[in-house]
């Protein structure tokens, strides 16, 4: 463990948090991508799939449960509860998510470290997290402007692999045999997906205005 | 340091 991966941890669990208080504090999920959601509750369950088999840490094991939970938590909480779900922007979060899930499991029965299930739902759950969040940035643009609990989680969820990189590039020069290719590209992906969206939220937290994309 | 066998990462 090195602190650029600790605080990678720490963002993804703050973004997560951030969600969990929008949604029980406005009651509401508008804005929301509940198909971001679903490809979250699915990368974490295809890649914990070793929670009960390897045992890495009580911290590792601890935050696989949180992370399953809470995204399993969202979903319910997004389809189900009664008051929560009629906030859910329907007619705006149109991205047809299948296809993602359909080309990531694809690539991974092509590319992976070793061709056995644990590893093709690791390699998976990889690449299915790099395009997650394009569900959430395409409902961001369109549903304009965005309250500000929104912006802060995915700029903290984006944010958390850009500290994974810097975990990876320290991993890469202290330890000898670190190969971790296919997260590295696929972080790299992830990370440069939000780019557009650090530039609007940097500049609306410059000029202190509303964060808006453009449509 | 020996690579950790499996994924010791989130």
């Amino acid at each position: 463990m090195n602190i650029f991966r600790f605080l990678g941890d720490m963002t993804h669990l703050i973004s997560i948090l951030i969600l969990l208080l929008k949604i029980y504090a406005t009651k509401s999920c508008s804005g929301i991508s509940l198909k971001t959601q679903e490809l979250y509750a699915l990368v974490f369950l295809a890649r914990y799939l070793d929670l009960f088999t390897d045992f890495i840490s009580v911290y590792n094991s601890v935050m696989k449960v949180v992370f399953i939970a809470s995204s399993l938590a969202i979903v319910w909480c997004m389809r189900r509860h009664r008051v929560v779900r009629r906030s859910y922007d329907k007619e705006l979060d149109t991205f047809r998510h299948y296809f993602l899930v359909a080309a990531c499991l694809a690539l991974a029965l092509l590319v992976q470290e070793k061709f056995t299930f644990l590893e093709v739902l690791w390699a998976f759950s990889i690449y299915l997290e790099a395009v997650a969040i394009l569900p959430q940035l395409v409902l961001l643009q369109r549903s304009g402007n965005v309250d500000n609990l929104t912006g802060q989680y995915v700029f903290f969820l984006g944010a958390y692999r850009a500290f994974y990189i810097l975990n990876w590039i320290y991993r890469y020069f202290t330890e000898t045999h670190f190969s971790r290719w296919i997260s590295c590209v696929s972080g790299l992906v992830q990370t440069a997906l939000y780019a557009d969206f650090f530039y609007y939220y940097f500049i609306s937290w410059k000029n202190n205005s509303k964060l808006q994309l453009p449509a | 340091k020996e690579k950790p066998q499996g994924h010791d990462e989130l």
